[in-house]
């Protein structure tokens, strides 16, 4: 895996510097440092026992120092401005530049680890290469975007679909109540009427068996 | 048959639904789908 | 705007240079070109009148020819391998460098446009820009990617809240429909009790008419 993040170091605010960071799996397995200013590069490396070691002197646990090292070296979690990178070229060996990273609580900044960087006799190539590393991003988020955005939009027609299916669904149940309800009060009345007719009938049978009792 | 007709008259409604014979689910369900356009 | 493609020049394949074109709203108004290969750097410009002089003795009409442009300079509608770049050192003056880049058609490739580029005294400004507004690039596709992937989700779940009310509307639709057979059919039944009985009393009051004018 690689990470391309600009940095501004304290020790040399007005300069922009480019920090790639490369590893394998888990950053705590170890990790390339290669720095960079446009014109010339550095690079060194930090090894799992380093790491172990640094988080051991601040009485770290390992996890929540590498989950710092994400923080501070990948930007993971944006990068409130509680971290600060130094660089100084004053060493002895004029090819080697020390590089280190802190975080900054309210007022007071801790270490969180530093390295020997050695310059590289053809910064071109590196450079070059994070260029490339960054283009390749790049097209990555690019094509995610547009997976994104073909997904958005068969989203978007599926829920104008279902939202249309469910206002069909709506209207045909009020639909089936009002003609079921017609339905069965023409049948209903039709039983009403046969009621009506009876009972005349019936009433009339009545009024004949009286008549007819009161003759005989 | 005009006597069939009378027959039926007397025991059927004017929709095929029997005027003393119990209806169910099924019944009502075939009366109803026979009565289209309702309104 | 501004953009930075990768390319492998044919007169140098070994060798990846990139290619950085700003432009204001419209490539037609003139673009600036910047070329480097991670270590030099060199710059031109294109002005409008030169765009169009350059369709003029094409004889191509001036959007397609821009259309042209945005396809071999910045990569748009995807690459096919249908665009090739040149470039030469060879010229007089050590410090210019001739930049064209031509479209290939089946077995004839004509050259869309050339031009000098001058090499830049201080490569290391410009390919730190380039680099950041590789990065800057790369912020604002990540937080469009967010924004998408929000947006996503939203989506899926109105798409799941929906399909749920759907669910419901459509089992409400059968429950209605059973609950409504059961009513009207417990109240017919009920009229046809009632037709039953009648029919029995009528049957029953005419046979009494028929026995008392019998008797009389």
């Amino acid at each position: 895996e690689m990470k391309v993040i600009r940095i501004h170091p304290v020790s040399d605010p007005h300069t922009t510097y480019f920090l790639q960071i490369s590893w394998q799996k888990d950053l705590g397995t170890g990790f390339e440092v290669v720095l960079s200013d446009g014109k010339a590069a550095w690079n060194g490396r930090v090894s799992k026992e380093e790491i172990s070691k640094e988080a051991a002197d601040m009485e770290m646990d390992l996890e929540k120092y590498v989950g710092e090292l994400r923080k501070v070296l990948l930007f993971e979690g944006g990068h409130a401005d509680t971290y600060n990178f130094h660089i100084s070229k004053e060493g002895m060996n004029k090819d080697y530049l020390q590089f280190s990273y802190e975080k900054n609580l309210k007022d007071v900044s801790f270490r969180l680890g530093s390295l020997m960087l050695q310059e590289v006799s053809s910064p071109a190539e590196i450079i070059s290469k994070l260029i490339s590393h960054c283009l390749d991003c790049m097209a990555g988020l690019e094509a995610k975007n547009e997976c994104l955005q073909r997904e958005n939009e068969t989203l978007l027609s599926d829920l104008n679909d279902i939202q249309g299916q469910l206002q069909k669904c709506v209207e045909a149940k009020e639909k089936l109540e009002n003609e079921l309800y017609q339905r069965f009060i023409l049948v209903l009345n039709e039983k009403k009427a046969k009621i009506r007719s009876l009972n005349k009938s019936l009433k009339e049978a009545e009024e004949m068996v009286k008549k007819s009792n009161q003759a005989r | 048959s005009p006597e069939t007709k009378e027959h039926f008259a007397c025991v059927y409604d004017c929709y095929g639904d029997s005027y003393t014979v119990d209806t169910d689910m099924v019944q009502l369900k075939e009366v109803f789908s026979r009565m289209n356009n309702v309104g």
